[in-house]
């Protein structure tokens, strides 16, 4: 006899709260429950004990194969100046993400152009100075209060005229409820059109993770994204929150507050962290 | 949506004739689901629902009372119990200190608290005590500018910033201690906090939470009240979708009132917490 919902239920429940205790969002964990059970009932009880780890981490894995990326090979052969806007809520990591990878890029031999488009928040621009100061870096900007949007069309020009790399575009952080700042993103993807856009969300976030992903998605398009702060011991459920909600590349992960704390995102790594 | 899930949750047990087990145990199922995903600290969620499921079929009804409104009446006392209520801070001379994870909005709130207390009449300070993060001074600078507040700052470390800062400002009431983002790993960032908390022996001990912060929330909390012994939580970022349920973890971990929840990014946007209004908003 076929094991039964019930006895599935009690065998996925151990996973089920690893998963949750991981920062797996609630949909995300029924959604995988779901696809796991669908597989293993009427596998006799035995088959089915043996069986329901393995599929677990098929389903979870199958979720983080749709946001493997690489970065590099995305942007390397790409026309340039290659324009890149970042964009989170409040306090996710943005600005440090974008110092991150300019250090990175500058490391490899590519040149950079970051345009401070954060101009609302005390202290914004002078965070990125020093950022640019410390990684001779070239920083475009304009006065405390001015246009994002211009702030990011004056970068582009000046690297398309200089004939620089990257340009990394910092915008302010917005909640996706906050409806005028959701308008004032897509003002500044309509100006600078970017070639990516990078998500850059925190993993210390719990079930919110999902609806921001999926919010800043429908607004804007996300094309890839960068989970930070992933050293201060958050499982990092996060990632596979954002993965299943909006199915775009995972390109990094913060690690610390140095410049050399962010590194390629590897599923198995994910895996490690979750069941490890 | 979780709000539907609970709607579904009490509808089913408001059609019943009477309460009995399975039916209990299904309803409290789908509170679990509520609560989890509004972030409460999964095994905080087990506990009370055990206890809500036992007390459900122990207890009678009120008279008067439906069912429907005898679960829910245990729920939100079996939550209320946890998150106590609000408090909020006195008007009296006092040094605050600020702490908490990285981009929670601790400078953000420094500003909101001094406006608050300069509003009530008080002459307020605030000390950048963060010497870390590339131009947090220049942030409280502009903050404090802002709204008309002495700041001091600059020092090349907190301990010594902190010490020469409440010097300057011996003669002012509320003097607020801006720290840097910091997490319980971090041996040498948690030995600064507690270095900070001896110099300035703060009359409050605030830590500051993001509203949309997971399972990590219980875990930090309880890292940061062993180190310097926490007297308040301010929950920020209120204004977005995310329940707060890591408050619940953050006050039952430190013993701590929330005593404010950040509701923008102006230096206005600060209310006093109200426990009936976070929990029926928890609940969807
Ligand atoms: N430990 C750790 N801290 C990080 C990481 N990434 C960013 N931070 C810290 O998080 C805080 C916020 O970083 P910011 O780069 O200012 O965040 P932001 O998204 O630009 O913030 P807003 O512009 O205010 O929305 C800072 O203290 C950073 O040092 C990370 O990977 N690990
Ligand atoms: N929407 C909203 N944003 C907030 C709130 N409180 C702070 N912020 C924003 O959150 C971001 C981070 O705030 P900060 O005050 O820099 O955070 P912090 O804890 O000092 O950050 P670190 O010093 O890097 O650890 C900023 O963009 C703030 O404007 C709030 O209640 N609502
Ligand atoms: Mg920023
Ligand atoms: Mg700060």
């Amino acid at each position: 006899l076929g094991i039964g919902e019930k006895k599935l239920d009690e065998l996925l429940w151990q996973l089920e709260m690893a998963l949750l205790e991981s920062d797996v969002a609630l949909e995300v964990v029924e959604e995988i429950k779901r696809e796991v059970k669908k597989n293993l009932l009427g596998m006799s009880r035995k088959e089915a004990k043996e069986a329901v780890e393995r599929a677990l981490k098929e389903a979870i894995s199958n979720i983080l194969k749709q946001s493997e990326g690489d970065f590099f090979s995305q942007v390397e052969k790409a026309e340039k100046p290659y324009v890149i806007m970042f964009v989170g809520v409040n306090g996710s990591g943005k600005t440090t993400a974008i110092a991150k990878l300019a250090h990175m890029l500058k490391k490899k031999g590519y040149s950079c152009v970051i345009a401070a488009g954060d101009t609302f928040r005390a202290g914004a621009i002078e965070q990125l100075e020093r950022h640019a100061k410390n990684l001779d870096i070239k920083l475009i900007k304009h006065d405390f209060g001015a246009d994002p949007a211009a702030v990011a069309y004056d970068a582009i020009e000046h690297a398309k005229a200089r004939h620089k790399d990257f340009v990394l575009i910092d915008t302010a952080g917005r909640m996706q409820t906050n409806i005028n700042l959701m308008e004032e993103m897509r003002k500044i993807k309509r100006v600078a059109n970017p070639d990516m856009i990078i998500f850059v969300g925190d993993a210390l976030t719990g079930n919110d993770a999902i609806e921001q992903a999926r919010r800043f998605n429908e607004v804007v398009g996300i094309d890839g994204v960068i989970l930070t702060k992933v050293d201060t011991d958050a499982k990092g459920g996060a990632a596979l929150s954002i993965a299943y909600a909006i199915k775009k590349p995972l390109y990094f992960i913060g690690v610390g507050q140095d410049y050399d704390d962010q590194i390629p995102f590897r599923a198995d790594w994910m895996m490690e962290r979750i069941f490890g | 949506n979780f709000g539907d899930a609970l709607k579904s949750a009490f509808r089913k047990i408001a059609n019943a004739p009477f309460i009995d087990k399975s039916l209990i145990k299904e309803v409290v199922r789908d509170i679990q689901r509520a609560l989890i995903a509004g972030d409460v600290n999964v095994k905080l969620v087990l506990e009370v629902s055990k206890r809500i499921e036992r007390r459900a079929l122990e207890e009678k009804p009120l008279p008067g009372m439906s069912n429907r409104e005898h679960v829910l009446r245990i729920l939100h006392e079996e939550l209320a119990s946890i998150l106590g209520k609000g408090r909020e801070l006195p008007l009296k001379k006092q040094r605050i200190m600020m702490v908490g994870l990285y981009g929670q909005g601790k400078t953000t709130t420094c500003g909101k608290l001094a406006k608050l207390f300069q509003k009530k009449g008080m002459k307020v300070a605030l000390i950048a005590g963060d010497v870390h993060r590339p131009a947090a001074y220049e942030q409280l600078k502009q903050i404090a500018e802002s709204i008309n507040v002495p700041v001091y700052g600059g020092g090349k470390t907190a301990e010594k910033t902190v010490k020469e800062g409440l010097e300057k400002f011996s003669k002012y009431d509320v003097i607020i201690i801006d720290t840097a983002g910091r997490h319980a790993l971090e041996d040498d960032l948690i030995k600064e906090m507690k270095n900070v908390a001896k110099i300035a022996n703060p009359d409050e001990k605030i830590l500051v939470i993001d509203a949309s912060v997971g399972q990590q929330a219980g875990k930090q909390a309880k890292a940061f009240n062993d180190a310097i012994g926490i007297t308040g939580v301010i929950l920020t970022k209120m204004d977005g979708t995310a329940k707060g349920g890591g408050a619940l973890s953050a006050v039952a971990e430190t013993g701590a009132p929330i005593v404010y929840i950040g509701v923008g990014e102006h230096m206005e946007d600060l209310e006093k917490f109200d426990a009936t209004r976070f929990l029926s908003r928890l609940l969807g």
